[in-house]
């Protein structure tokens, strides 16, 4: 029975993951050159969400909804889509 | 459309090919670099020109995952397929795609000439779009090599920073691949009657043909209908004044310029079986209130006024449209005549007589 127990947990770990990586790479502000350091980047997961959802036309709900997630998965381009 | 400004300060740019795939000949290669830039300089007043050493202004590379100093890394296999920096020294302005894709010259795989051409956007100063339609839309969405990729988006884009090309002060030049109406390869996508008018799809685009006058003009579908899909499949007039697009097995109805609320459908709430997978062409006889629907080689019949599909369909189109042979790409009526298109050809057929009155060339309404 164990077999056919779905893991919930990891399904979850690998949603963070796709959520945590998409966002930083397209929807995370680029450093800026000008700073010593890097920015610290205020904006929340959620925050960061809603405007990935804004861009795409989705609903914006600042969760990771199946359609974000099915967005969040098409082969793209590497250019981020914010803050360039 | 967005800009990352300035863009380059002068209009003649050197590329370079640094290193090649081993997904495709080197000959694929550079023509699908050379055509991604062709698609730029036909809109604006920029020149490439190819050098093989030394720095050019947009160094081409293929590479994977962490690679030299760029700040950027790969992922391996589908995710990210390339990117690129905006206009500037070092780093900026180069392409970089990632070798882990597989790079092809067609639908399979990823589509270079496609990638290369948005990229190339990114290198010139552009950056994201929002339009779904855009070329500069992150995602990757394959489209028949013989379209011109740039959408009225990309081209407003790319001419608020360099300005439209200088031989052609204020007209658009038609686009590379645009298809000719008089050229000898003619076919269409669609066809429908609106009003008066007799309207002509392939890919983007869409002539608005008026049967008396020798004029046609060529817009871009998105120019009037932005939601509507490239490549419509059919297309037909109804009793109401209101035109139906089908592409695979949706469909859109459009009263005037707005497409109705709820749309698009799935064409088996017009009562197709769920077998039917796209319609090939469609056509509503306005004298019987009956719209035929034309899948392979059959057809069904449709009751406009009730709304139902007719019984004892489909039929095969051979028995009942004597003459009419090959599968249908578009069919149109006018003058109570029906005009069947295949290819390069297009059959004038009487319904009621039930015989094929003379053929013709598909492009014998532009009058070339």
């Amino acid at each position: 029975s164990n077999a056919l127990h779905i893991h919930p947990e990891e399904d979850n770990k690998e949603v963070a993951k796709l959520l945590q990586d998409y966002l930083n790479k397209f929807y995370s502000v680029d450093p800026d050159p000008n700073l010593l350091g890097w920015k610290i980047n205020a904006e929340s997961t959620a925050e960061k969400l809603q405007k990935m959802q804004h861009f795409f036309g989705l609903k914006v709900t600042g969760k990771p909804d199946n359609e974000t997630l099915e967005m969040m998965k098409k082969p793209r381009c590497g250019v981020p889509d914010v803050g360039l | 459309y967005g800009v990352t400004l300035p863009g380059w300060k002068k209009n003649k740019l050197t590329y370079r090919i640094v290193n090649y795939t081993p997904d495709m000949s080197k000959e694929d290669v550079d023509k699908a670099i050379q055509r991604a830039f062709k698609v730029w300089s036909a809109v604006t007043p920029l020149i490439f020109t190819r050098i093989h050493k030394g720095m050019a202004d947009i160094m081409i590379s293929f590479e994977t995952k962490a690679h030299g100093h760029c700040p950027r890394y790969f992922d391996g296999p589908l995710g990210v397929l390339a990117h690129a920096f905006p206009p500037g020294n070092g780093l900026g302005g180069d392409v970089h795609f990632d070798e882990d894709e597989k790079w092809t010259t067609g639908s399979a795989g990823f589509n270079l000439f496609l990638v290369a051409a948005h990229e190339f956007g990114h290198a010139l100063g552009l950056s994201h779009s929002n339009d779904q339609r855009a070329l500069m839309f992150p995602n990757y969405a394959y489209i028949s090599p013989s379209e011109f990729p740039l959408s009225p988006d990309d081209i407003n884009g790319i001419q608020s920073i360099y300005g439209s090309p200088q031989n052609t002060p204020d007209k658009r030049p038609a686009s590379p691949n645009s298809p000719k109406t008089c050229g000898s390869q003619m076919t269409f996508d669609a066809i429908t009657t609106l009003r008066r008018e007799v309207i002509f799809l392939k890919g983007r685009h869409l002539w608005r043909v008026y049967p008396d006058n020798s004029e046609a003009e060529r817009e871009l579908i998105s120019a009037f209908w932005p939601t509507l899909p490239p490549a419509i499949e059919a297309a037909y007039e109804n009793l109401k004044d209101q035109i139906l697009f089908f592409k695979g097995n949706n469909f859109w109805v459009i009263s005037g310029y707005q497409v109705l609320l709820g749309y698009p459908k799935n064409i088996n709430t017009l009562g197709f079986p769920k077998g039917v997978k796209k319609i090939d062409a469609a056509v509503c006889n306005k004298n019987t209130g009956m719209t035929d629907f034309f899948v392979g080689d059959k057809y069904w019949r449709f009751d406009e006024n009730s709304q139902s599909m007719e019984k004892g369909y489909p039929r095969l189109i051979a028995n009942d449209f004597p003459g009419i042979s090959q599968r249908v790409d578009a069919v149109f009526q006018q003058k109570g005549l029906f005009y069947f298109f295949h290819g390069l050809k297009q059959w004038e057929f009487d319904p009621i007589a039930k015989k094929v009155i003379q053929e013709m060339k598909s492009n014998s309404w532009f009058n070339c």
